[in-house]
């Protein structure tokens, strides 16, 4: 499954 | 968050900070890309504009700011005070090259057409090239000095952790962002041979020189 809500990672 | 993220994390801050005393102790910059450093600010600049849009948490928002911050930093060393031991002359790779083509990747490749999401598209594409310039200038020197390998173990390591990262956040979390895990892998990928060098060599105490 796909999940692109934010970029969490540095 | 875990494990291996936060090794990945702690190894690119560890990498940040050793090119930072290497310069800064021996006052020079000799051995050092100053196009790949170029680049690596460029990413950085790009990939955290979202500093002012989306607040993730302290730990992120902190870290964030000193990548920015070591990354115009070490661009103000390399250029300007530092500037007469920068290595120009064998600091030649077409770096042009590799902002031209990542741009195009990013405007085809993406996960949404906007500005902010292909801002941070391009940054991950052009982190994956961005160290071509500092290994193909040692390849033509064909040697670094043992604390420019370190440097480019931690570099290196910290993509490869978050490979480790992601397969674990698509078991655990079901979280997948193909663009930043197929980018990585080609990140990881450049540092094979320099890898294979530093564990058979810088390791055993010799100094990294490319066999001729």
């Amino acid at each position: 499954k796909y999940c692109n809500k934010k970029h969490d990672e540095l | 968050m875990n494990v291996f993220r936060l090794i990945g994390d702690m190894s690119h801050l560890a990498a940040i900070i050793i090119l930072l005393i290497k310069i800064w102790r021996s006052r020079s910059c000799s051995g050092i890309s100053g196009k790949s450093q170029l680049l690596f600010t460029a990413v950085f600049t790009c990939r955290y504009l979202d500093l002012f849009t989306n607040f993730v948490s302290i730990y992120n928002t902190t870290m964030k700011i000193f990548f920015l911050a070591s990354s115009y930093a070490t661009i103000y060393l390399i250029f300007m005070k530092f500037k007469a031991t920068y290595n120009r002359n064998h600091d030649t790779f077409r770096f042009e090259l590799l902002i031209v083509v990542s741009v195009i990747l990013a405007l085809l490749i993406n996960h949404e057409f906007s500005a902010t999401e292909i801002l941070w598209t391009f940054s991950i594409y052009l982190e994956a090239v961005a160290i071509l310039p500092q290994l193909f200038m040692i390849t033509k020197t064909g040697e670094a000095e043992s604390i420019t390998s370190h440097y480019l173990f931690a570099l290196g390591s910290y993509r490869g952790l978050y490979i480790l990262n992601w397969i674990y956040r698509y078991y655990v979390e079901g979280h997948l962002d193909w663009i930043a895990v197929l980018s990585g892998i080609v990140q990881t990928g450049l540092y094979c041979d320099f890898f294979y060098l530093y564990i058979t060599r810088v390791m055993k105490g010799k100094n990294l020189t490319l066999p001729a």
